[in-house]
């Protein structure tokens, strides 16, 4: 109730700071925000009736719904110019830390383009953890995919080179690389993700098509250099934000889209195969101040 | 460094005899600051900075360090005094004595479950791992192997609940002469109350002597909230943050100290069973104030 209230003083002020810092947003990116907020709460007209609440939604929306930043040498957001399914087999790369969910997210892609009418083939790159193939086969089945893989301890590198080559021969639509769970700080690791990035790039100059950064909505700061680790090694052309049905706002998204130019692309909502939404800025920023 | 960031701070300081009201204020809000980048939680960070506040007020600034450096030293010997003293042991009841071990998705209970099992078979026990995770595609699959790693025994049943699956774990570890037994349960969201109301049960039927909360090491803001309702369902006894390998400066370990006043037995430093060292309170007051 107190963000629907008019006035702007110390209390409010510091209410809607707290509000903003809380959703994971950062403090260099809210300070940003609320000084904004006060140059433009000051010489606001006096007919927009305006609350400082809804100054900074439209803030964040802003930032949010950026699309036209084509961020970084190694971010290539998918611009309103690039439709996605124009190149086949579409190539979907999913990237990211330990646990952030990205294989449960693999088998949800995989649905959710199903829907469309896609057909989709999911490559189980992640050869190393525990029982990571036998898990990622059940999301493969549930999300109506074919599943490529091959024995654990393989070059995962290999595994989406076969899946490249076998998806294009059954002129099937979509391609889903889900890959092992990795700290952006291990070198070797961010090199053998570059090299399944490289192998893909080599069947078409285009592909990947999409590399998704998939993390936690629970994420802090640490979101920022998991970005920006990860683009670096494989490119980046968007984010999903999982596990957002708990009570983490997952503001990071705020500061990578600010400083890469990552829009968000969907979000998990749960663990079940069809909760995966697309992006809604409004929603999004909407829950930051509920 | 943090002591140049200080000294910035404190440079007015230079010449007075004490610690002032007035010149702690900047000082306080500069730590706040570090510790939200930290990605320590709001509440807790405003906790910790009133403190700071209390301790500097007043203090003689001493002759032979300059006062950033004083204030440095106070913060971080503060900082290791709220992460609490050096870790306490595990927990033992009659044998065979449990652990549960509970934490949202993807934080890495299954695989501390392993590296718990390989630390106290190191130390002359004799532990069952339980799978009681009967929702996660492949997660018996998972444990059972990490148990085979090890050459540890793992309990499994076709029983989908977990609770009658802790009953029959028991029932085995007595026949069997094990010592210790391990829970791995299901992750969940705190705001889940069937999960929720789930783990009630498992723990009121396990009855362990503790209860470990694991929590992913590179967790915002949201710890404060999802510690907070962990230990106000269930009874918590001890807490483990992981993949603290990585560079997430860690705030996380405050704000679930802080708000549970459970002690941090251990910390999670990589994929591997040897990947578990003891928390050690001054190194993280360190790597957190960065
Ligand atoms: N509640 C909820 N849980 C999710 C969501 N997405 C994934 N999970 C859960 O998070 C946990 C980890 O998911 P995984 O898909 O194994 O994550 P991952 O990134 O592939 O993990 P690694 O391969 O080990 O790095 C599982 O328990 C999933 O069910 C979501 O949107 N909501
Ligand atoms: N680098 C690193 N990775 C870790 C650590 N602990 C766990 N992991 C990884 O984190 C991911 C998730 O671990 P799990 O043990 O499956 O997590 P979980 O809590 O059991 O997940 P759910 O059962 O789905 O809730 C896996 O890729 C693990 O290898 C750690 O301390 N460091
Ligand atoms: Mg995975
Ligand atoms: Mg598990």
């Amino acid at each position: 109730a107190i963000f629907k209230s008019g006035k702007l003083d110390e209390d409010s002020i510091e209410e809607l700071e707290d509000a903003l810092l809380e959703a994971d947003i950062g403090v260099s990116i809210v300070d940003d925000l609320i000084e904004k907020l006060k140059d433009e709460f000051a010489n606001r007209k006096k007919d927009k009736n305006l609350s400082p609440a809804e100054i900074l939604k439209s803030h964040l929306i802003t930032i949010l719904n950026n699309r036209h930043h084509t961020g970084t040498e190694s971010c290539q957001v998918l611009t309103p110019n690039t439709t996605r399914f124009s190149h086949k087999p579409w190539v979907i790369l999913l990237v990211g830390v330990n646990g952030s969910g990205k294989t449960t997210t693999a088998g949800k892609l995989a649905y959710y383009y199903g829907l469309q009418g896609k057909k989709s083939v999911i490559a189980a790159c992640d050869t190393f953890r525990a029982a990571a193939v036998e898990q990622i086969e059940v999301w493969a089945q549930r999300g109506g995919a074919r599943l490529v893989k091959q024995k654990s301890g393989a070059d995962p590198a290999s595994v989406a080179y076969d899946a490249y080559k076998s998806t294009q021969a059954r002129s099937e639509d979509l391609l889903i690389v889900d890959t092992a769970g990795r700290l952006q700080s291990k070198r070797n690791l961010m090199e053998e993700l570059g090299k399944v990035a490289r192998v893909l790039r080599k069947h078409d100059p285009t592909a990947p098509h999409e590399v998704l950064l998939v993390i936690d909505a629970t994420t802090g700061q640490n979101g920022l250099s998991q970005a920006r680790g990860f683009t670096s090694v494989a490119g980046g052309t968007g984010l999903i934000i999982t596990k957002l049905d708990g009570t983490a706002r997952g503001g990071v998204v705020v500061p990578i889209q600010s400083e890469l130019g990552l829009p968000v692309e969907f979000i998990g909502l749960g663990e079940g195969v069809d909760d995966l939404h697309p992006f809604d800025a409004k929603v999004f920023v909407n829950a930051i101040f509920e | 460094q943090l002591t140049d960031r200080f000294e910035k701070f404190v440079r007015n300081l230079r010449g007075q005899g004490k610690l002032t009201e007035k010149n702690v204020q900047d000082t306080v809000r500069q730590v706040r600051r570090i510790m939200l980048e930290a990605d320590v939680s709001l509440p807790a960070a405003k906790a910790f900075v009133k403190t700071i506040q209390e301790k500097s007020l007043g203090q003689d600034v001493l002759k032979s360090i300059t006062p950033g450096q004083q204030m440095v030293k106070i913060i971080h010997d503060e900082l290791a005094a709220f992460l609490g003293g050096q870790a306490e042991p595990i927990r033992f009841g009659k044998s065979p004595s449990t652990i549960l071990m509970v934490g949202l998705n993807g934080a890495g209970k299954t695989t501390t479950c392993a590296k718990l099992a390989l630390h106290l078979k190191r130390s002359g026990r004799q532990p069952l791992l339980v799978a009681a995770d009967t929702k996660r595609p492949a997660a018996i699959e998972q444990l059972v192997l990490l148990g085979k790693q090890l050459d540890i025994p793992v309990f499994t049943s076709d029983d989908k609940n977990p609770v009658r699956i802790a009953k029959d774990a028991r029932k085995h570890a007595q026949k069997e002469s094990l010592d210790c037994i391990i829970i791995d349960s299901a992750g969940r969201m705190h705001v889940d109350g069937e999960l929720m109301d789930e783990l009630k049960r498992l723990q009121s039927i396990a009855n362990p002597p503790e209860t470990l909360l694991v929590v992913d090491g590179m967790t915002g803001q949201d710890a404060v909230r999802s510690a907070k309702a962990f230990s106000e369902r269930i009874d918590i006894t001890g807490l483990i943050l992981t993949k603290l390998d990585g560079d997430a400066r860690g705030g996380a370990a405050l704000s679930i100290r802080w708000i549970t006043d459970k002690p941090i037995k251990f910390v999670g430093v990589g994929e591997k069973p040897a990947d578990l060292d003891a928390f050690h309170p001054d190194r993280m007051a360190g790597r957190i104030l960065g």
